[in-house]
Formats: C-alpha cells, structure tokens, sequence
C-alpha cells in the first residue's frame, strides 16, 4: 500500500500570473514527483519528502509565499484507516 | 445483516459496503428505488445507477453523479447519504415529493470504481480509472476529461504520466461511455449534476471555451440561490460562475458534454475542504458537508422542476 511518511502538502500563494507561471513551472520536472491539488489559486500540492528542500528552495528564491497545509500526511491517512476499521462491519 | 437506517454515515466505506448499501436501499423501499447497471468499469466491476421513481415511463430525469475522481471520498460518501435523504424525503418534504412524483432521479455513487477501490487497497492518492495505457508504464484516464466536448483542448494532457491524461479518443473510457450511452437512449433527462471535490464552487458549462453558454444568465441565477441555500446551514462559503472563469480551462469535461446534448441544468460541484485537509476531509465531516450540498442540490432540483423546457 502507498505509503506517504513525509509527504507534506503545501498551500502556495502567488500573487500574480507570473508567480502562478512559476509554480506550474514546477509541475512539469517530472523528478519532483509532485502531485497537484488545485491548479486554481490558492495552489495545493503534495510534495515527496525527497523533493521538499528543492520545492521550498525554488519558492522562496522567487519569493513565492506559501505554507505548509498538512505537515505530516501519512498520519492523517493512519488516522483515517483506524476510524474506518473502528466501524467496519 | 445491517440495514440503512443502521448505516454509518459518518465514516468512508470500501466499494463493497457501498454496493451493499445499494442493495439495502432498494430491498427496504422496492417501491421507490431500483437499481440499474448501465455498464461494466475497465476492470470489470458494475457501474450501477439507482433510480428514484414513483412511475411512470421515461419521465423527464434529474442526474447526479459523484466520484468521477477516486480519491475525493466525501464525494462517493455524500453520495450514500443523498440516497437515503431521498427516500427518507419523499412524502414528508414536499419540494421533494412533488419532485419525485412528476420526475425521476438518478444517481450514480461510484463513478470510478476500480480508481476507488485502488484508494482503498493501494494508493489512496489515485485519481483516474485503472485503464493500462498502451505504450506506456503509466496507468489511468481522467475521466472528466475524457468527454466528446473540446476533447483534447487545453486543460488536458495527451501524456498517460499526467493526472489529466485525457484518453486516446474521446468517450474511449467504458466508466465515461457507458453514462453517454444512458445519458442518450433516456433521452429526456433535464438536469445533471456531477459532483467533485475540493474547494467549494458550484459551477456551469463551460470550461473548454470561453464562450458563454446560451443559459449562462439563468445557471448564473440558479448557482447564485443554491449556494445561498447551502450556506444557510453552516455559513460554508461557495463561489460559482463557469468553469473556465471561476476556476481554470479544462477540456472534455462532463457537463460540457451534457449542455451541448440540450441539457440545460448542467452544474458541477466542488464540495468541501472549509479546513485545510484537502482530499483527506475528516470522515466528521460527511454528513455536514452531505446536508449542505443537499439544500443546494434540491434548488437546483426544484428549479429544473417548476421550468419545463
């Protein structure tokens, strides 16, 4: 099963088309492995723990703001699978 | 064996408790509630429909679909709890019950059930249909953006990697074309509400072009008092307007397709996240988020009833 230890999803915040160009800049380095939530402004998405530095490094040199919307995923996914064992019939 | 007044509504459910709970709803109320399987998914499984009617022959039709996109659970789970509202609604809520005894409803809670399943068993990431993809290592189409309206155009992907991966030809998806197929031998279904999440907007043909679509007035009219009704139970905020204005351009969707067939009531939801959980929507929040976008589905619903086209 997927497993998402240290995938952190971010919510960024560019503030024009030129910002919003250089985010989806990021969605065609396929390396990155990243995975959009939403294209539309804000911008959600999920980013493998190997490509956190790089993404935070490229956002923060363009002076893109954005933050950190789940921190931790695969401990919301946990929590998610416990709930729905806990009621399984 | 359960039944689905015993049903929990307040967690996310395997396909396989979904189908059951389909067929607990039309054993209790065999009256009001059928299923019909208008196909098989890529992998084989059915893709079942439950139509709500009180009789009649092809009467005009109301459709709601939820869970084209495997991953956007509360949307298959709004899906179950929409169900029961009917049945639970007609005779005792009168918009409701005039509704269903002039017309028929019908909903499809698993659009995708192999991407769904896939969420359950493998990748709960997984956004498109399992479909392996010819010359390729990647796997899955976007469903949405798999129908024969601006097929191929911007806000899509010719790349089977993408998440928007758009198919090889338009309605090439047995999931998409099996809707096509129903969606034309009824013949006179009036509205069709395809359900997403997240992010909160309600919104109408189109997202392929930037063209106003002919109704663009009245949809802009009825988005405007649905999303009013739905606020009106927890003050969830809603944007609304076409899709290429209010949120991006993309090619091939549903109800792009459905309005260019003549259906004029065509509207897509985008449901929850009021928090920060995007996909991973807390299962807490099924039943409010089900309740809200019920107010906002029985204006639509109602709108399309009392004008006839």
């Amino acid at each position: 099963k997927g497993d998402f230890h240290g995938h952190q999803v971010f919510r960024i915040v560019p503030k024009d088309d030129v910002q919003l160009a250089l985010v989806r800049v990021l969605e065609d380095i396929l390396d990155l492995e990243l995975d959009f939530w939403r294209w539309v402004t804000p911008v959600d998405v999920r980013v493998p723990s190997h490509s956190l530095q790089v993404v935070k490094t490229y956002l923060e040199n363009h002076c893109i703001k954005y933050f950190t919307m789940i921190k931790d995923l695969q401990a919301l996914l946990d929590e998610e699978q416990r709930q729905m064992k806990s009621i399984a019939p | 064996a359960g039944n689905t007044d015993t049903f929990h509504y307040t967690t996310y459910h395997t396909l396989s408790e979904i189908y059951s709970f389909q067929d607990m709803l039309v054993a209790e109320n065999p009256k009001l509630v059928s299923k019909t399987v208008i196909g098989q998914s890529y992998e084989g499984r059915p893709l079942n429909v439950l139509k709500f009617s009180t009789g009649g022959s092809n009467r005009p039709a109301i459709w709601i679909d939820t869970g084209i996109h495997a991953r956007e659970w509360v949307t298959q789970a709004s899906g179950i709890v929409f169900a029961k509202k009917i049945v639970t609604e007609y005779g005792t809520d009168s918009a409701v019950t005039e509704i269903l005894n002039r017309m028929d409803v019908f909903l499809e809670m698993v659009v995708n059930p192999d991407g769904y399943h896939f969420t359950h068993t493998n990748n709960r990431m997984w956004r498109k249909n399992r479909k392996q993809n010819r010359g390729s290592t990647c796997v899955g189409v976007d469903l949405n953006r798999n129908w024969n309206a601006g097929f191929g155009g911007h806000g899509s992907s010719n790349n089977p990697c993408s998440e928007i991966y758009r198919g090889t030809r338009a309605h090439s998806e047995p999931e998409v074309k099996s809707i096509v197929n129903f969606v034309r031998s009824h013949g006179n279904i009036k509205a069709f509400i395809s359900i997403h999440s997240y992010s909160q907007m309600l919104l109408f043909p189109y997202g392929y072009t930037r063209k106003p679509a002919k109704d663009q007035a009245e949809l802009d009219q009825v988005a405007q008092k649905a999303i009013t009704a739905l606020a009106s139970l927890y003050g969830t905020s809603y944007r609304y307007g076409s899709i290429i204005t209010t949120i991006y351009q993309s090619s091939g969707g549903s109800i792009d397709w459905t309005y260019n067939q003549g259906i004029k009531y065509s509207y897509t939801f985008e449901l929850r996240d009021t928090g920060h959980f995007g996909f991973i929507l807390p299962a807490n929040q099924i039943v409010p988020t089900a309740n809200e976008t019920w107010l906002a589905l029985k204006v639509i619903m109602d709108h399309t009833f009392k004008n006839p086209y």
